[in-house]
């Protein structure tokens, strides 16, 4: 899992 | 944003809409599950509380607002509008069992142990177990109109679609959220018993579907 600031899908 | 996700979502739109209208038209709720559409009401909510911190796109913000309003709607129509119309003898499901099970995950396995992202973890394993309580309903009355299986339908195809998408995003931007994959696909073999029945009943044009 990349870290990603937050979560772009629905 | 790709086409698998994308159809996805509309897919999962068109089918919060239909249970939305048949409720709305026939003015009962009868054969849905409340319990159900309190847990979808639940996962928007706890998904989407980064709904004012953070900005991702228009869409993305828009589809948030529109899920929310339409899911607590049909929470709204089952409990206060048609409750006299609701079957709460045949939505039996113990949503407990569900609920303990997701939380004490939620804080076994997430990506970072804050809040929000908790929050957003419980939120990703409740909605593959929320349809349950619709499911246990049908087994329970032994059917479901021809309207309802087209709502599960499409509920059932998002999640697969979405199975699509990050397989996509994987070969094309090597990016997996395993949280939402592992849970995704467990979400979606749920579905799998109904999407026989459906395709061998419903599409037979049978109208209701019967349980054997």
């Amino acid at each position: 899992y990349q870290r990603r600031a937050h979560h772009d899908e629905l | 944003m790709n086409v698998f996700r994308l159809a996805g979502d509309v897919s999962h739109l068109v089918a919060i809409i239909i249970l939305l209208l048949k409720i709305w038209r026939s003015k009962s709720c009868a054969g849905i599950s409340g319990k159900s559409q309190v847990l979808f009401a639940l996962v928007f909510t706890t998904r989407y509380l980064d709904l004012f911190t953070v900005f991702i796109s228009v869409y993305n913000t828009v589809m948030k607002v529109v899920f929310l309003a339409l899911s607590y709607a049909t929470v709204y129509l089952i409990y206060m509008r048609f409750r006299n119309s609701y079957n709460s003898e045949n939505d039996t499901f113990r949503v407990e069992f569900l609920l303990v099970p997701v939380i004490g995950l939620s804080f076994l396995e997430n990506y970072a142990f804050t809040p929000l992202e908790i929050l957003w973890t419980f939120s990703i394993f409740l909605e593959a177990v929320a349809i349950m309580p619709q499911l246990f309903m049908i087994t329970k009355t032994g059917e479901a109109e021809s309207i309802t299986t087209h709502y599960l339908f499409f509920l059932g195809l998002y999640r697969a679609l979405y199975i699509a998408n990050w397989v996509w995003r994987y070969h094309t931007e090597s990016f997996y959220d395993l949280i939402a994959i592992v849970s995704g696909v467990v979400q979606t073999i749920f579905f799998c018993d109904f999407f026989y029945l459906y395709f061998t009943r419903v599409l037979r044009g049978r109208g209701k579907m019967t349980l054997p």
